[in-house]
């Protein structure tokens, strides 16, 4: 039996708003110590990794790991019907077919119960190892997104250059170019519009600015981003909840 | 002319 409570039901949507539009199909893993779902986008570029830990329920319960086979489009329906400001309580059995959404306003005594209908998603699970990055970089997930916006305006592809002392944004392409410089510092007053940044090596990496489109609706979630890049390895972008995270794992672009 | 790897280059099924 599964029963996972969330106090406000805007924190799962903001969630599945964080990556549904670049996966549809996605196996959620419901365990004791919470949920976790991994999915790839079908051009097989963009992994998505989800953990949501217990911390994050107001109420979890899991006797028997469950795995819900479900496709965002539908889910993201239902979740539609419920306001942001309910509880959430994710209901399933332990061989379900169905997943039972109930949202409940304590203040008006409204219940609303939706069912879901489950589906056998057949998708590999990947071993996401530690990896070792050359550069770790902590900003402003509002200040990220709109330089990933703005950049894409001039190109499909945005090269992040990072040094000790300045981190660069930059997008060539057939209307003109941009450029976004940013230094580390730390803004004593208000925290979170603070840039940290640890360099072990400098980096000079480019990405495809499509994906970096749909990593940035994972802000919502999280004022701050975690960006962890390698000349190696796939980049990890990270959004933190309150307990686990969203990550986006994206190879750079190399010259072939 | 620049690659695109896909995630499967890095990570593999359990």
């Amino acid at each position: 039996m599964l029963e996972a409570k969330f106090e406000e039901a805007s924190l799962f949507k903001k969630i599945i708003d964080g990556f549904k539009d670049c996966v549809q199909l996605v196996n959620f893993q419901c365990k004791e110590d919470g949920i976790i779902a991994q999915a790839v986008d079908d051009s097989r570029v963009l992994l998505v990794s989800l953990e949501i830990g217990i911390e994050a329920f107001q109420e979890y319960r899991c006797d028997h790991p469950v795995t819900l086979g479900i496709d965002l489009n539908s889910l993201s329906k239902v979740l539609r019907c419920g306001n942001n400001s309910d509880t959430l309580t994710l209901i399933a059995d332990d061989t379900p077919d169905s997943v039972l959404l109930l949202f409940e306003d304590t203040k008006k005594d409204r219940i609303a119960e939706y069912s879901l209908k489950l589906m056998d998603i057949d998708a590999d699970f990947l071993k996401i190892e530690e990896l070792a990055y050359d550069t770790t970089l902590l900003m402003p997930s509002s200040e990220f997104t709109k330089i990933v916006r703005d950049l894409s305006q001039f190109s499909d592809s945005l090269n992040i250059m990072i040094t000790k002392e300045t981190i660069k944004f930059v997008a060539d392409g057939d209307i003109g170019s941009g450029s976004v410089i940013l230094k580390p510092f730390v803004n004593m007053d208000k925290p979170e519009e603070s840039i940290k940044l640890e360099m072990d090596q400098p980096v000079d990496l480019t990405f495809g600015s499509k994906y970096l489109q749909d990593i940035v609706k994972g802000s919502a979630l999280s004022e701050k981003v975690g960006v962890r890049l390698s000349s190696e390895a796939p980049a990890l972008f990270q959004f933190d909840l309150k307990s686990g995270y969203l990550q986006f794992f994206l190879a750079p672009k190399f010259n072939d | 002319m620049a690659v695109q790897p896909t995630i499967s280059k890095f990570f593999k099924p359990v």
